[in-house]
């Protein structure tokens, strides 16, 4: 998902 | 992860390894804004909830524990055991009007309206502007001791070089986070006054001295 990929960052 | 991340992810380890050294080594916290400290826990609490319910990587999972870890640190330095030198009086932010907006836009302008997704949206909003108490010290002071500078900068550093992972995410990837690129962008104009006299002050072996 598009806004999952945000979670990676810190 | 792309060059920019990591550069990034290492600014802002360095900015709180340079803050805990400076406490330590000066055994005082002047010129330290707790406010911001307070507001930089909060928002490391309010976004590594998902340590408990997702796995995305050691790297990831070790770096919040620090970025936690170690804000908990400094709020402990400044407030117990270096009490006495902590600037009080300069230190007159109301962080409320901080917290309470974020929260409130947070609730509005949301991913998905889940608790987990709304306290990291708080937690993206806040950072943005966590810092305004540490820079309204500084500008009531006046001025910055060299070591509290270099932190400044590697700290607002952090977010500029995530402006361009996302960039580099953009054309690499096609993804995109309308709301980090927002609050990210408006944190690192935040900072934009300071680079300047980082740059041209410090830099040059100067004090940061604001023009009187």
């Amino acid at each position: 998902m598009q806004h999952e990929n945000s979670h990676d960052e810190l | 992860m792309n060059i920019f991340r990591l550069a990034g992810d290492l600014s802002h380890l360095l900015a709180i390894i340079l803050l805990l050294i400076k406490i330590w080594k000066t055994r005082s916290c002047a010129g330290i804004s707790g406010k911001s400290q307070i507001l930089f826990a909060v928002v490391y609490v309010s976004r590594y909830l998902d340590l408990v319910t997702t796995f995305i990587s050691l790297y990831n999972t070790l770096m919040k524990l620090v970025f936690i870890t170690s804000s908990f640190a400094t709020l402990y330095l400044m407030y117990v055991k270096f009490k006495a030198t902590y600037d009080h009086n300069h230190d007159s932010f109301r962080i409320e009007f901080l917290l309470l907006p974020c929260f409130v836009l947070a609730l509005l302008i949301n991913a998905s309206f889940t608790p987990l997704e709304v306290l990291w949206t708080f937690s993206i909003y806040l950072e943005a502007v966590a810092i305004l108490p540490q820079l309204f010290l500084v500008s009531k002071t006046g001025e910055a001791e060299s070591i509290t500078s270099h932190y400044l900068f590697a700290l607002g550093s952090y977010r500029a070089l995530y402006l361009l992972n996302w960039i580099y995410r953009y054309y690499a990837e096609g993804h995109y986070d309308l709301i980090a690129i927002f609050a990210g962008a408006i944190q690192t104009i935040l900072y934009c006054d300071f680079f300047y006299l980082y740059i041209t002050k410090v830099l040059k072996g100067k004090k940061l001295q604001l023009p009187a």
